[in-house]
């Protein structure tokens, strides 16, 4: 059996270099049959290009995904605390009977924008 | 199981890879082949320069994050110093 | 296509980007 298994795997290897070699023939002959010109790339080029901006751009949205969700929750925790805090002003408030001074255009805009 | 499929789908890869650039043969001869070549090229240039502003976004996304969470300690700082003064 | 995508994809993010910044000013303010 483990001859058998062992016939099986370099018959593997073979058809994988084989597979690479004729990769490599074919990307040469097409390479030598359409040099890049000015300007124009030949297919083996633009075919290995399309394939690392795919790559690319998949690693980018990958990297995009969780900041996303990181900033969503980060502004979430934000508008609790501000929330709280904004609460506790009223209540300091009510303890000192201290007169605030009421909020500016600019603070009333700034809260309408966050809730 | 597992093992046999990957490397069944390596093979399968492979090939994919050698039939694509078979495909790809004749391209310089037909001038409509050609014109396509060359629009796939300028798409190219095209996509990649997307791509580096797209970089550019997530990055300038990371520094906000990190912008986000500096504030978000501050206002806990403050939050704490009211609730002391309470 | 992938143009397509990576054209929504950075849409999205300058989007997002724009929401933030409206965000972080807004705190600031209340913060004062």
């Amino acid at each position: 059996m483990e001859a058998e298994v062992d016939k099986l795997e370099l018959m593997f290897q073979k058809a994988d270099s084989d597979l690479d070699c004729i990769l490599y023939r074919l990307e040469y002959e097409i390479k030598n049959n359409h040099p890049d010109s000015a300007g124009v790339k030949n297919p083996v080029t633009l075919l290995k290009e399309l394939s690392a901006i795919k790559s690319r751009y998949q690693t980018l949205h990958t990297r995009f995904k969780p900041i996303a969700v990181e900033q969503k929750e980060t502004k979430g925790h934000i508008c609790v605390i501000l929330n709280k805090t904004m609460t506790m002003i009223q209540e300091l408030q009510k303890l000192t009977d201290m007169e605030l001074s009421p909020l500016t255009e600019e603070e009333k805009t700034a809260e309408k924008q966050l809730k | 199981s597992s093992d046999l499929e990957k490397l069944c789908s390596h093979i399968n890869e492979k090939i994919g890879n050698i039939k694509n650039t078979m495909s790809l043969r004749n391209c310089g001869q037909e001038p409509a082949l050609k014109t396509m070549l060359n629009k796939i090229g300028d798409e190219i240039i095209v996509v990649n320069e997307l791509l580096n502003k797209l970089e550019l976004e997530i990055e300038y996304q990371e520094q906000t994050s990190n912008s986000l969470k500096e504030l978000c300690e501050s206002l806990e700082e403050d939050f704490k110093d009211m609730q002391h003064l309470k | 296509t992938l143009k397509e995508d990576v054209t929504i994809l950075l849409h999205k993010a300058s989007l997002e980007s724009q929401e933030n910044t409206d965000f972080i000013k807004a705190t600031k303010v209340l913060m004062k």
